[in-house]
């Protein structure tokens, strides 16, 4: 494994974008980690469409019977069910955000990204590097009490509930160094994009440490394949 | 000529009197200072409140917000928490506006049944070295 990496830096990673007031972070996982697969499988990046995940997935889960309900919530894995049987994802410029659901105006001729498959990764944090660096960016649920005052540095909390996971974001990468002034020394953490704007936190990214399973993020970490035609 | 600066009553009720006007003193000017930090919280983010009861409203959210990120401070010292856009939202406005993700309540071993991680999980791969 590369002692650091970062997906951003070779073009797989959109700009930050805002969910606003609607409780979509699973439609903005869900479409991250489908650009990052995209570029992987095609190396172009392309903006691709919460909007139509909003409006048009309304998939539930078979255990919990947890269903995608735009602004009300929603689960990646769903989201990839969804988009395996409706066919894939329009661009963002085709089916753009607006940020409350609405009916379904999904055109199956102007899908920009396609689904082949899915599938979780393990609860080990090596495991998740090492599917990040092979896989591209990961979709990763967590728990957010912290992010709500989050501004900067690396985030550690010294208690952070693991099974509260409400927050849907996307893993880009990792590093093995980032300074605490508190510990006058290195804690390697992990970069996550978040949907909140680029006011937010660091230009919108959010670093958490690495190694502890901190805040449940090992719990919930899948990654997409996407056709290259 | 007979001001608080000269001469100070030390019965029982002129000491209770006296922690009161402080105590007033104290929460008036932690309440100015919570207004002018919130002022500019308005300010730095474009907020807008249509009414004054919801500005009041909004204010005493704030405040708690900035006791709650002293707090996460406390907890989290490796970071840097503090007024952010959404020190203007409770907790529970800002679950429910901002996060999204449903079986947020489940233990980790339901969260891989829901996943159905037993069936998809992704193979081991090598990462020594």
């Amino acid at each position: 494994l590369p002692e650091n990496f970062d997906w951003r830096e070779k073009g797989a990673v959109t700009e930050v974008k805002n969910q606003g007031i609607c409780g979509a972070c699973w439609a903005f996982s869900t479409t991250g980690v489908m650009e990052g697969a995209n570029f992987l499988a095609t190396g172009k990046l392309n903006s691709l469409s919460e909007q139509q995940l909003l409006d048009c997935d309304h998939k539930c889960d078979r255990k919990d019977k947890d269903c995608d309900s735009g602004c009300g919530g929603g689960l990646m894995t769903n989201a990839y069910k969804y988009l395996i049987e409706a066919g894939g994802l329009e661009e963002e410029k085709t089916y753009p955000y607006v940020g409350k659901q609405g009916d379904c105006k999904f055109n199956p001729e102007k899908i920009a990204a396609r689904i082949v498959n899915f599938t979780t990764i393990s609860l080990d944090e090596n495991q998740i590097a090492a599917n990040l660096v092979r896989r591209g960016p990961l979709a990763v649920g967590l728990n957010a009490v912290f992010m709500q005052t989050y501004i900067g540095g690396v985030s550690c909390p010294l208690i952070c509930s693991k099974r509260r996971v409400d927050h849907g974001v996307l893993l880009v990468g990792y590093n093995a160094k980032g300074f605490s002034i508190l510990r006058l020394g290195n804690k390697p953490y992990w970069i996550i994009k978040n949907s909140w704007g680029e006011r937010w936190g660091e230009k919108g990214y959010y670093k958490l440490c690495r190694g502890h399973s901190i805040c449940g993020m090992n719990s919930m970490v899948s990654a997409v394949a996407t056709a290259t035609s | 000529f007979y001001d608080e600066a000269n001469i100070q009553q030390v019965t029982e009720e002129g000491q209770r009197l006296n922690k009161k006007f402080v105590g007033e003193n104290l929460a008036m000017l932690g309440n100015k200072i919570h207004e002018e930090k919130f002022q500019m919280f308005m300010k730095e983010y474009g907020k807008e409140y249509s009414s004054k009861e919801e500005y009041v409203h909004r204010l005493g959210i704030f405040a708690k917000n900035v006791i709650r990120a002293a707090e996460h401070q406390a907890l989290d010292p490796t970071a840097v928490h503090g007024i952010t856009p959404f020190s203007d939202l409770s907790e529970e406005e800002f679950e429910m506006k901002l996060l999204g993700l449903k079986s947020g309540n489940s233990g980790d071993s339901s969260l891989n049944d829901v996943m159905g991680l037993s069936q998809t999980t992704a193979p081991e791969l090598d990462v020594k070295g």
